[in-house]
């Protein structure tokens, strides 16, 4: 029973001002660091392309069902964010190590013929990201104090 | 004004120059080697020589990246992504020099010295916002100031040990920069406001993190912000665009809070529904809905339920608000008081309405916050009372008490728009079982019962129907009362002529009486 | 008679809390991994 209540001079310029800044909404990027590969840009899709990620895909287990060169694709360009911290904890998962001197990801290729308190030596596998490809390296020190 | 001879372009220049340096692949984890260099040219220019110039310092430069950003968004044909990289180019840069100096202010124990900075930063950026949104009107861009505010916001709460010894006081700087930028006094900050209050890291901080709920009330106090800005649009229930935007804003964040907060809204429901307007059913039923994560409600169609065999139905709701304080004038909360302990003076009842009347203007007659207050303090002491006696409320022991008599009189004594409120501010407490619940339901529904006219009956059941024909969710309390009503023969409900006043009408009796059996 | 809640992007019965994956008053969906910022060990910062 309460009926319209009139709104007062103020509220209408509160209105105008609101109607105003409608115009221009934040933008998802507005909260977030600046994106260097992937600004955050949702662009329209068809409706039959999926319009949300799959279910638990922010989550570890989903990350290691993940390919490995998709688990790269992340973690170089997605840097800074929660994706590529999983991106990282799935390829540790699949005996991936960070080198922090070479910023590559290392894996053994086999046992390395030398193994002493601060280094391994031997034959490593690398994801060269500027060449975007897995390459092999014999006779490679890997340093511990370069393993993240 | 007044700005010494020279400063601007000593400022401009440092500002140029931070920048720079800023994004210099050497400047180190944090800007923190560019930073130490920085911080000597800034000495060099004598900016931090006293309070005045730092803060004269910060006011410009904060003018040159707003103004900046309105370059930027003058320029046609750029992309979105263009245009945000150009602004958070120094927006990000001028954010982060912020972060370092208050971070490295005075010496690492001294946290005084750093929120000082801190506040004051806020209170320049906050005042240049204001100013601008002044003096351009409509034309007033929230970008630059959003973005510097979250981005700030997420440097100071980096996980490190120099900011978590100052969590709380930053929180606190910046709740009160939140709330002097709050809707109505900003409005074209509005939708970067709500932005910014519920930021998963902001909700994350004050609701979540920091220990013994202590930004609660803080928080409250930014959505009271908010609900008191929607208050007058709501009212009148025609949205446009711009506020229906912000209102289903609201319901999401309120959505949040309802699933990962709950006893949040469950110890805030008082004040919010003291703001949130009357016929914002669906917004209040969201935050009435609300019950303790550990409470397993039964179910309300449960056939027989016994209510006041529940275990939590004798407990009294946790409410952080002093609404007694809420009972003005102090006289009348006096001769309330000596009512309800010795019914006398008689004539208080037959004054009640005018007390509560505020004005002759349809619609705006009563005061909503002292209606809500005297009902809720009677009731608190009606429960007490009975309690005293080792009884619980029902329809038997809430009778005849001088609690009941002021409710009855309410009922009888108030026009249509009043007993709407009085009748509100009653099923405003039909919660999650609990003590208030309990008496507020057998209150209602020995008003209905007790009813000297079938206006009562109807207006009570208008009430409880508008709260349950909306979308979920509906609160617990408000079915298990209105199940009663149906469902108790001593209501004698099926016999009114409302209940048959339209096909309609009585098909959704029925469907509710049908789930109901 | 208000708004569907279930219709506002939010996953109303997920087990974990909606606030950290929270995108914005305005988003029909929450947050994705790649948008949400991490603290992550410098070294990862490789650009």
């Amino acid at each position: 029973p309460l009926g319209p209540q009139p709104l007062h001079k103020e509220h209408r310029f509160q209105l105008a001002m609101m109607e105003a800044s409608f115009l221009h909404l934040p933008h998802p990027a507005d909260s977030e660091r600046i994106r260097t590969y992937f600004p955050h840009n949702p662009c329209p899709t068809p409706a039959y392309y999926p319009q949300v990620p799959p279910p638990h895909s922010d989550t570890v287990e989903f990350f290691q069902r993940l390919g490995t060169e998709t688990l790269f694709f992340i973690f170089y360009y997605m840097e800074g964010t929660k994706a590529q911290y999983l991106a990282a904890k799935a390829l540790k998962q699949k005996s991936w190590r960070f080198h922090t001197k070479y910023m590559m990801w290392f894996q053994r290729h086999e046992e390395p013929k030398t193994i002493t308190e601060d280094y391994e030596q031997g034959t490593y596998i690398y994801f060269d990201y500027e060449k975007w490809g897995q390459r092999k390296k014999e006779g490679f020190t890997f340093e511990y104090k370069f393993l993240e | 004004f007044d700005d010494p001879p020279g400063l601007h372009e000593k400022t401009e220049f440092l500002l140029r120059e931070w920048v720079s340096m800023y994004h210099m692949p050497d400047a180190g984890r944090d800007s923190t080697k560019a930073f130490s260099a920085f911080v000597g040219q800034m000495h060099q220019q004598g900016i931090l020589r006293t309070d005045d110039l730092i803060t004269r310092f910060f006011r410009l430069c904060t003018e040159m990246c707003v103004d900046l950003c309105y370059q930027a968004l003058a320029e046609q044909n750029q992309t979105q992504s263009q245009l945000r990289n150009q602004c958070f180019h120094t927006l990000d840069a001028f954010v982060r020099l912020i972060a370092l100096l208050v971070k490295h202010s005075g010496d690492t124990a001294n946290t005084v010295t750093k929120i000082n900075l801190l506040n004051k930063v806020l209170g320049i950026v906050a005042g240049v916002l204001l100013q601008d949104h002044e003096v351009r009107h409509r034309e007033f861009q929230q970008l630059s100031y959003h973005r510097i505010f979250i981005m700030l916001f997420i440097e100071l709460n980096a996980p490190e040990h120099i900011l978590e010894n100052i969590n709380f006081q930053v929180l606190t700087a910046f709740c009160n920069t939140f709330h002097i930028l709050r809707p109505a006094k900003a409005p074209g900050f509005a939708y970067a406001w709500l932005e910014l209050v519920s930021h998963r890291v902001f909700i994350g901080r004050m609701l979540a993190i920091i220990p013994q709920q202590r930004g609660w009330s803080m928080y409250a106090q930014l959505l009271i912000d908010l609900f008191k800005f929607l208050t007058p649009f709501l009212r009148n229930t025609e949205l446009t665009k711009a506020t229906h935007m912000l209102y289903k804003g609201c319901l999401r964040v309120l959505l949040v809070l309802l699933h990962d907060f709950p006893e949040f809204l469950c110890e805030y429901h008082y004040m919010f529904c003291n703001v949130i307007p009357p016929n914002c059913i669906q917004m209040r039923n969201l935050i009435l809905s609300a019950f303790p994560l550990n409470m397993r409600l039964p179910d309300p169609f449960t056939p027989n339920l016994k209510v006041d065999m529940l275990p939590e139905i004798a407990q009294p709701p946790r409410i952080m608000t002093d609404f007694v304080a809420m009972i003005q004038p102090a006289s009348f909360k006096k001769e309330l008081d000596s009512y309800l302990k010795t019914r006398s003076p008689v004539t208080f009842l037959s004054e009640l309405r005018s007390k509560l009347q505020v004005s002759s203007e349809p619609g705006m007659r009563y005061n909503i916050p002292v209606m809500n207050a005297l009902v809720l303090h009677v009731g608190n002491q009606a429960i007490e009372y009975i309690h005293s006696k080792g009884l619980t409320p029902s329809m038997s022991t809430i009778a005849h008490s001088s609690h009941m008599d002021i409710f009855q009189n309410l009922a009888v004594d108030l026009d249509t728009e009043g007993r709407y409120l009085f009748l509100n501010a009653i099923s405003n407490q039909l919660r999650y079982p609990n003590s208030h619940t309990h008496y507020f339901s057998c209150t209602l529904l020995y008003l209905f019962a007790e009813a000297n006219a079938e206006a009562i009956q109807e207006q009570i059941t208008r009430v409880l129907l508008e709260r349950l024909i909306v979308n979920r969710p509906h609160p617990w309390g408000l079915l298990i009362t209105f199940i009663e009503l149906i469902k108790n023969p001593q209501f004698k409900f099926w016999g009114h002529e409302f209940v048959h006043c339209a096909p309609e009408i009585e098909k959704l009796f029925e469907s509710v009486a049908r789930s109901c059996m | 008679p208000g708004i569907d809640l279930t219709t506002l992007g939010l996953n109303l019965n997920s087990p974990g809390n909606l606030y950290s994956t929270f995108q914005s008053p305005w988003a029909d969906a929450p947050c994705r991994p790649q948008d949400i910022d991490y603290h992550v060990p410098s070294e990862y910062l490789t650009s």
